[in-house]
This record gives C-alpha cells, structure tokens and sequence, in this order.
C-alpha cells in the first residue's frame, strides 16, 4: 500500500503542475508532505506561485487565486482517476473573466472522461454549457423551467 | 454520459416530483438567488450515501425533508433516484440502466433501493465501489469546499489523494 | 445604558425590517435576543422570512441569500448611524441579476449620508459607479491604472 | 465626501507608493484576479487601528510589509495614509484636512501619525471616537464577513449593534 502510495503521489504531484500552470500562466505549484510520522499520516501542503510572485503562506491568496489552486487540485486528481460525474456548485463566481475562460477550457478538456453539472450564475459558463437547465422558486415551491441564452443572460422561455 | 436523470421529490425545496434531464457534454443549472440549485446538488450527494447533515446546511437529517411553504403544505416523505447508464456495464450489475434512490419517512424510516428494490447503504457503496461515485466529495465541489481545502484543518486534502488512488 | 440599548434596538429592529423588505420584496424579518441574561449579554438572532418561504433556521438560506440578509443588517445599523465610509469586498459576488439590482439601489438610497468604495468583478455594479479605480498586477507588485467600462468589462486606457 | 485618498507604500503586494484619489459617490476598484483589491481594503483596516493578523489573512503583523517579487526587492517599511476632508469639521481637530498614517518597521517597530506627527494609537482612536470610524468593521465589510456575521459564534453582531447605539 506504501509504495503505491508514493507512486500516486508523484503522479498527483506532476498532474498537480500542470494544472496550475494551465491556470495560472507562468506559475508553479506542487504537494509535500509536513511533519513526521507515516507518509499515510502526514499533512498535505499546497506550496503554490503564481506568475511573478514568491512563495508565501497561503493565507495570503486573493479569492480568486484560492478558488484557481482548489480547482487546479480536483483536476490534478482526475487526471489521475476520473470520476465519471462532477458537479460544480459556483465554483467560477470569485474567477475574473480571463480565469473563467481559463478554467472552462480546463473543464471542456476534461468532460470526455468526466460528466460535468455545474451550478453557475456566470454567463460565460452557460454559453459553453451543451443545455441549460433553470430552476425557479414558486411561492416556496422549487421547479423546473424551460430557459435559453439571450443578451440579458439565462431567460425563462414562456 | 454516465448520469442519465436526477428525480427529486419531497427534499428540501422541491415539494413536487421534479426530473433533471441530463445528456452528453456539460450541464448548467441556473435560476435566481434561492431557487433550489444547491439544493439539486445537496440532492446528489444525499441519495450517494452522505451521512453528516452538516454538508447538506442541517442540523437533523430530518431536516431536508419538505417542510412546507406559502404554496404547499408539508410532505411526509423525501425522495431522490439517479438513473445510471449502465449499458457498458461499467457497473457490476447485469442491467443496462440502474436507479439509485433514497428515502427518508417523516417518522425518522430511512430507505434505499437499488433498481427499485430494498437494499443497504453498503450495497449502494458497493456496487459504486470502482466507479469513482463512491465518495460524494469526489463527485461534488461547493463553493465552502474551496476554504476547506486551503484552510487544511481536516484531513480532506489526503481522503480524496487516496480515493483517486 | 439599558434603556439606550432598548430604544436602539427596537429602531434597529425596525429599519431590519424595512431593508430586508426592501432587498426581498415581500420578505419579513426581524430581531430577537436568545437565552437568558442581561439584555446585553444575550445572543442576536436573525429570523428572516424570504417571500414565500416559512421561517427555517438560517444554515438553510441560499449563499445569495445570506448575502442578502448580511447586508440587510448593515443597512438597517447604517439608517440608525450612518458611517461615513463603508467599504464593501465582493459583497455582489453570490447575487442574481435582480438582487444586484437592488442592493444596488439601496447603495445609491444610503450614498447621501456615506461614501462608498466596492470592490468587485459585477459589470452592473460598475456601471453605477461614479468612478472606475482599476488595480493591475506587475511582476508581483500592484499598481494604479486607468480604466473605462467597455462592452467587455474594465478594460484599461492605454 | 469623507475620504479624500488612500496612500499605500510596502503594505503588501503595493511595492512602490500608490495614490488612490476618491471623491463624490460610490467608488468602484476593479481588476484582474490577485492584482491587490482585497490588499487596498485590508490597508485601510489597518490603518483605522486593526490589531488582529487574522482579519488581514496573516499570521504576524510583519507579513503586511512587502516581502519582494520578480519586479521588486523586498522592503522594510509599510506605510498606509488616509487623508480625510475636515473642512466642516467633523473631527476634533482644527485643520481642513486631517491625516492618518500607520508604519510598520521590519525590525517591528510600529508608529502612528495625525497629521505627520507621530502619536499615539489612542490618539487616533480618540479623533475618530464618534465620527463612525472608530471600529474598522463598522466601516468595512468583507465576503467572509458574510458566513461571519450569519454563522454568530462570536459576538460580531452585538459589536456592531453597540457601534450603532
Ligand atoms: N426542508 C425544506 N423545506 C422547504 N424549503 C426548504 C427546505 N430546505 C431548504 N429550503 C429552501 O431552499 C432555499 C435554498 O435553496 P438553494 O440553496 O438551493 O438556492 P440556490 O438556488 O442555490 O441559490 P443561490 O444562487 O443563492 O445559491 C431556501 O430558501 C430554503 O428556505
Ligand atoms: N507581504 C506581501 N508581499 C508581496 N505580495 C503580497 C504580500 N501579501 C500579499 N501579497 C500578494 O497579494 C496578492 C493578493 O492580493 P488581493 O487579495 O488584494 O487580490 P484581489 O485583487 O483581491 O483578487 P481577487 O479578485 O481574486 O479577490 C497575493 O497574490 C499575494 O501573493
Ligand atoms: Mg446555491
Ligand atoms: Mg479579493
């Protein structure tokens, strides 16, 4: 179990790199281990650059840069081992337009192994999405509804 | 395609029996601020088995059962099926479509049934077992998760390294 | 000090209720003050009725309608004793369309009394600012920079 | 209007001084993910006197000091300056405009100033007493003050209520 351990963890450890660099253009990320103990036991640490800048706590990432690195960790493990469904929840609402541009060719890339369902307010997102499916909220009541694509974002079709 | 529909009925704000389509490629889900979209996921990850109602924003599990609104009364009972593509058999179940449900009785009776027929959480766990459907984490990724996995305070970063070991 | 605190409070309940109405049309929500105790040492709680919807604990809101319910509080502290500065972070981030809409027009309502600084990615927002202050990022170190809104956004001026 | 710039020199990702003039109506800052925003409010938290690292994503107030990049050496000094319109005199001091600055050393040593001289941190406490900029919260807030403020473990919301009273 120990050795194949380590061998997904360099796995992970690469794939984890490319997926950050596809984020983050021109930055660096990798995984190690903290403390001591079994490899089985110890912490993960994120040790994470964007582009330009040095390596700092974590802590001090914007909001965006802490969506990217999460994201660019989920993908480090499905390319490893693809899950054959994921949903998103909001994931793309603290991502400026450049990143949410980054992170959907990450995800179309993706979607031949991978069966994505992501919840979005972000029209970007809905415009590569294959359909579009709306919820509406009726006096407490939550349905379904027919909605397409217009200038004004996702709109109820009467 | 590997999830061919979601049927949710009786959970949380969706009071009538509701079906998701889904199909090839990417699917959005969008509406309004308070619509029932975290809840369709919460939906998802309920029926695979989570068992902690802190992740589905409860304090009891009964909790996600309907409990009534301005334009219906309360229900008795909370219900959600996936149907599963099953016709390559990635599955090890001799069934090319196979329906996952869970329900959960008013009076606290919890429920689940694999293609229509009573079983145990650990035959759902079972047969999802290599599917890379066994672990709602791994499958799911809310907006909280993103805080949780930089903060490190668990051990969430190593439980999905070793699911996708 | 107690009787202070009372006559804040009931103001303070009531201008609660006006915001949220406001913010949630045909919402209804107030104050009130948990366990035992002094009054100042007991819990505020918020129960808050979305249209529609009955009183539910609060973890089961939706993220655009915690938001809401957030800034609601704020606005009914601020229509008790306005500050003269309010800087907002990303509070638009988790809001639809129409709810920007509105918190949007309840800012303008409170922007005679306070001067406001928001930071965010929300196009609409922007285009109800009275200036664009844009922040780049270079080689690591932030700096100023001219900008206007366009069809596709902030863009900077050359 | 209030405020009528912010001065950031070292504090964080700002290298370099930066003047960001204010004025009349809502102010909106944008750019790109990473690029500072977060960094301009958090220099204003921590101008008006903020002592916790925690409320400024730090685990030691020294971290706030610009500590270098691929364009630029680290620094030793931070400096934040607000400068304020006291034209109608809503403060207890006798000049059209008054200015706050706050500097933190690399060898730690820490100073405040009203109007370029340098005074103590009760001092600036004290001209902001009852002008609503006495506790940085009152006038800041941020998107985790959101779950903060909903969550009510601590007692956030009383604070704030008593700054209002
Ligand atoms: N057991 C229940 N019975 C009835 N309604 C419920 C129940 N549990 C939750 N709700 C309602 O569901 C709503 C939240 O739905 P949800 O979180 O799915 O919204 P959302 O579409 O994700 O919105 P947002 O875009 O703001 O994230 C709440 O208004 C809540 O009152
Ligand atoms: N002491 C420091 N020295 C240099 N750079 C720093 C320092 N502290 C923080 N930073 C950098 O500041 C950046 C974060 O900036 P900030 O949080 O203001 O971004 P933002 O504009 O709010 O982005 P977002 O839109 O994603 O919220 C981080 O990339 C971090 O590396
Ligand atoms: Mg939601
Ligand atoms: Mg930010």
């Amino acid at each position: 179990a120990k050795s194949r351990f380590w061998e997904t963890w360099d796995r992970v450890n690469q794939h984890f790199g490319e997926t950050f660099a596809q984020l983050f253009p021109g930055g660096k990320a990798w995984l190690e281990l903290t403390g001591e103990g079994s490899a089985l036991s110890r912490d993960i640490e994120f040790v994470v650059h964007p582009p330009g800048k040095r390596t700092r706590p974590i802590e001090l990432l914007s909001g965006g840069e802490r969506a990217l690195t999460a994201l660019a960790f989920m993908f480090a493990l499905y390319k490893e081992k693809a899950g054959p469904l994921c949903i998103l929840d909001e994931v793309d609402a603290p991502l400026d337009d450049a990143n949410t541009s980054r992170f959907l060719d990450m995800l179309d890339s993706f979607s031949k192994k991978t069966q994505y369902v992501v919840v979005t307010h972000n029209r970007f997102t809905m415009s590569k999405a294959s359909r579009l499916l709306g919820v509406t909220m009726d006096k407490g009541v939550s349905k379904l509804v027919s909605v397409q694509l217009s200038e004004g974002g996702a709109q109820k079709v009467s | 395609m590997f999830l061919k529909r979601i049927e949710i009925q009786g959970f949380k704000s969706f009071a009538e029996k509701t079906v998701f389509e889904l199909g090839q490629g990417m699917t959005a889900v969008v509406g309004p601020n308070g619509c029932g979209k975290s809840n369709v996921v919460e939906a998802v990850r309920w029926v695979l088995g989570e068992q902690r109602p802190s992740t589905l924003r409860t304090k009891a599990m009964g909790d996600v059962i309907f409990s009534g609104s301005s334009g219906c009364g309360p229900v008795s009972l909370a219900q959600v099926t996936l149907v599963l593509d099953n016709s390559l058999r990635p599955l090890p179940i001799d069934t090319d479509e196979v329906s996952l449900s869970r329900r959960l009785y008013k009076d606290g009776q919890s429920r689940y049934l694999l293609n229509m027929r009573s079983c145990m959480l650990k035959d759902i766990k079972g047969v999802l077992y290599n599917s890379g459907l066994g672990a709602p984490e791994y499958a799911i990724m809310q907006r909280e998760m993103i805080d949780i996995l930089l903060a490190n305070k668990g051990n969430e970063r190593r439980l999905l390294l070793e699911e996708a070991a």
